[in-house]
Parts: C-alpha cells; structure tokens; sequence
C-alpha cells in the first residue's frame, strides 16, 4: 500500500500563471521595511495591520502546547525562559522582537517563540 | 517545502520556492487543513527593506518573524532556505545557547544578515557555507549569471555538501524539498520526484517563471501544508509571492 501511486498526484500542469481559480487565495501585501527607523520601529505598520491575525497564531501555539501539557505549567516555565532568552538574542534582532511584542501587546516570550521556531522544530 | 533554481539557454537564472509549514501542528477536521498553515497564510507579506530610500533587499515573510526564509538581493543573488530535520537538531543548539555557548548563528538572523550584508554570490555562499548554526538547514542560492545556482546542505556545525548546477557537467536545474538530494526521499513524502519529472518535461528553452510555477503549483509539489510560492528572477529584479491552497483531493503533506 505504501508503495502503490499516489491516489491523490495529477499531471503536470500547463499555463497556470498568472494565478487563478480555487488554488489561489490572493496576492501576499507588500510592506516597505525601513532600516534607518531605531530596529523597535520598524516592524510597527506592519505588526499595526496584522497584530489580530499573529495573535490568533500565537494562541493557536499556546493552545498546541497546552493539549501536550494540559496543567499550563510547561508552557508558562516555556514563556517565562523564551523571555529571558530574548536578552541574549544578538543586535538588531533582539530589538525589532522586542519592538514587536510591544506593537502587538503580544507576551514577549510568544514572539521569541514564533521567531525560534525553526531551531525547536528541526528534530 | 520545495525549492528550485534552473538555468535557461541563454544563461539566465529563475529561483522560486513552495513554502510549505505547519505538519502535525493542528489538524482542523471540519476544513480538511492543517490549523497553523492556514493562520499563516494571512500573515505572509512582501516586504521591500530600504535603506535612505533604496531597496536593500526584498523577500517574502511571515508578520512577526525578523529573520528569512525567501528573499533577493536585487541584480546579485536569491536566497531560500528548506527545513532540514536531524536528531542532531535544533534543540541541542538552543540548550547549547542558553548554557553560554553561543558561537553559533539562528537560521533566520543568518539569512537576514547574508541578504542585508552580502554583496555578491560568492559572498553569500561563503557566509552560508562556513557560518555555524543552532539547526541544520538547505540553503538554495541563486545568481545572476550563468553557472551561480547551488543547494548548501548543513549540519549545524559543518557543511556536508555544495551541490552546484551547469558546472562540470552539472544538470541545468538544482531542486531540493526536505531531504538529503544524494538520498532517496522519505516514501510517504515524495516531492522530489514529481517535480523532476515535471521539471525534466520544461527543458532549458522553455524554463520561466510562469512555467516553474506550474510545477510548483502540480500536486502533489503543492498540498496541504503549502503556504505561499514565492516567483524570484534577480536580473529583473522581481519577486512575486502568491498565497495558495490545495483544494481537495490533496496530500496532506
């Protein structure tokens, strides 16, 4: 069974762009990021315009992690060291979370979270 | 995640990636999708980085996140980065992080600072080759001449492996997902092969933008966890992000 055809694979597809029909979900916005703002400002137009949408992913997260660990205790020793951790995140990147965190009203520790992602998940 | 660098006739070079993110993290049984993948869709951004009114660099990125995972240095090099799982993973590099030992770099602040600060292909791929990391990664890198295209597998500590295209008789196009590209992929997550065959049907004449979007865009290249596919042409200095869905039937991975 593992190794019969993929029931789902389908041909190569032809002369599919630009994109449309029920495949495509929209063009992704474009922001200008400016670096000669301090790094704590940089984010903040755009972290303005979608402060609802990363907080829904950053409950969804928590919400993950509370069904591994129902008591609430991992995930709130998690956040309280993902904030410490933030102190030694290197120049401008420890800023720019931090800047963040404070445009969202998002807990810090969430934003470190999401930002280490990568390294957590590699296993 | 699948990423692709080809070559034309003439030379020219196309860089695009699907990102693809969110496995066993949520399964939203009502919508038949993967809950993260779809909360982030609505975060993916475009985002132009300017220094006194000039672009510095461009990529595609979650809202949120200040390192890269896609980005273009415009007219010098692309960049795309592909997840690499190891039991030599991440983990040990946060523990080792937070027990002082912090000569290695995060993916992302890497990426970032290759795309901010690197000023040619060469230099990009130094930085991305010799540079310890916290996780292991695929780096893909695209130039803007003929023969500057090239998967960087890491470990975190060492690079295991440069595979480079059109030299020495390499091929034209280079495609990494999520596996070792000298290994046979995972059985039950077989990427690799559709898009090469899809890849290998193009040939070099007819490679564009527009056609590597319509094998990233075959499933199942595209599927559930894909996010965005992100279009990267450096000599015209253009990056185009669309964000995408699998509708059913589709692999969920």
């Amino acid at each position: 069974a593992v190794l019969a055809k993929d029931p789902y694979a389908e041909e190569c597809r032809n002369e599919s762009y630009p994109p449309s029909g029920p495949r495509f979900k929209g063009n992704a916005p474009v922001y200008i990021i400016n670096l000669d703002l301090p790094p704590s400002k940089r984010w903040d137009q755009l972290i303005n315009d979608k402060k609802v949408q990363l907080k829904t992913l950053t409950d969804t997260m928590r919400g993950i992690m509370t069904a591994f660990f129902p008591s609430g205790k991992v995930v709130h020793i998690l956040e309280k060291e993902l904030t410490l951790l933030s102190a030694t995140l290197p120049y401008p990147f420890r800023e720019e979370i931090e800047g963040i965190a404070k445009a969202s009203g998002i807990p810090l520790g969430e934003i470190v979270m999401f930002n280490v992602f990568y390294e957590i998940f590699t296993v | 995640c699948t990423s692709i660098v080809a070559e034309d006739k003439t030379g020219k070079l196309y860089h695009a990636r699907n990102l693809d993110f969110g496995l066993f993290l949520g399964w939203d049984v009502k919508n038949s999708s993967w809950t993260i993948t779809e909360e982030l869709r609505p975060l993916t951004v475009s985002l132009d980085f300017q220094r006194n009114n000039k672009t510095v660099f461009k990529s595609s990125n979650f809202a949120g996140y200040v390192g890269m995972v896609s980005g273009m240095k415009p007219g010098i090099f692309s960049l795309t980065m592909n997840e690499r799982f190891s039991i030599d993973g991440g983990y040990i590099g946060i523990f080792q992080w937070i027990l002082g030992k912090r000569d290695g770099m995060w993916m992302g602040f890497l990426t970032r600072a290759v795309l901010e600060n690197s000023t040619s292909y060469e230099d990009a791929k130094d930085q991305l080759t010799k540079t310890k990391l916290l996780a292991p990664a695929y780096f893909i890198l695209g130039g803007n001449r003929t023969g500057q295209g090239c998967v960087i597998t890491r470990s975190r500590l060492s690079t295991l492996d440069i595979w480079n295209i059109n030299t020495n008789g390499g091929p034209w196009y280079v495609l990494e997902t999520n596996y070792d590209h000298w290994e046979d992929p995972f059985v039950l997550d077989d990427r690799r092969t559709p898009a090469r065959r899809c890849m290998d049907r193009i040939t070099p004449e007819n490679i564009s933008l527009p056609t590597i979007f319509d094998v990233l865009t075959t499933k199942p290249v595209l599927n559930k966890l894909t996010v965005s596919t992100t279009l990267i042409s450096v000599t015209d200095s253009r990056i185009e992000t669309y964000l995408l869905g699998c509708p059913d039937p589709c692999n969920p991975w």
